[in-house]
């Protein structure tokens, strides 16, 4: 099915992105 | 086509009065005019960052407001001025670029497009903060739509900023 699959991508994209703003270290350096 | 082109503005003001009402903020907030006050948006501000958004910092932000919107504007000029505030000092971050909120659009005709801009510079503070990962997962439990939007605006505050 087109629309599953598009979904399932479409949630990979999403949980990319936000995994990636976990993993990035923030915070004002000194 | 650039990230902001993308950005339906009403659809964002939508998806982040949504994410808004996640931080169980004790004023109500389920619209857009709950939200001109300021009031709900300090009171967010205070759950991301209790030590810099403290209570002498609340204690600023007039807590009856009723229509007059000068206070309401008043009390919106000290929020951003605190986001800001806090994008510089804490989170080491400049946003360059970015068209800051219209706080008189929002206190005096509860513009949607001007608060969805504002509440976007809370996010940013929200997915960089010390606790960031816990309004991360929330974001991700969100409904599909809503993450998406949340997204973008993401990507595009990012785009803006420069240590």
């Amino acid at each position: 099915d087109p629309n599953m699959k598009a979904g399932a991508a479409n949630e990979g994209v999403l949980a990319n992105f936000f995994n990636s703003l976990l993993s990035k270290k923030t915070g004002a350096p000194g | 086509m650039s990230t902001s082109e993308c950005l339906d503005r009403m659809e964002l003001c939508e998806s982040l009065l949504t994410w808004i009402q996640t931080f169980g903020v004790e004023a109500p907030c389920k619209t857009v005019e709950d939200l001109t006050s300021g009031i709900v948006m300090a009171q967010a501000l205070q759950k991301i960052d209790a030590q810099y958004f403290n209570e002498a910092w609340i204690s600023r932000i007039k807590p009856d407001v009723g229509d007059n919107w000068r206070l309401k504007i008043s009390n919106l000029k000290k929020v951003l001025k605190g986001i800001l505030d806090y994008n510089q000092e804490i989170l080491g971050q400049h946003i360059n670029d970015f068209r800051l909120p219209d706080v008189t659009l929002i206190g005096e005709h509860s513009d949607a497009a001007e608060l969805g801009r504002m509440l976007q510079l809370i996010l940013g503070c929200a997915v960089s903060c010390e606790q960031k990962q816990e309004y991360i997962q929330t974001i991700m439990s969100m409904e599909e739509s809503v993450q998406h939007v949340v997204m973008t605006a993401i990507q595009e505050l990012m785009s803006k900023e420069t240590p």
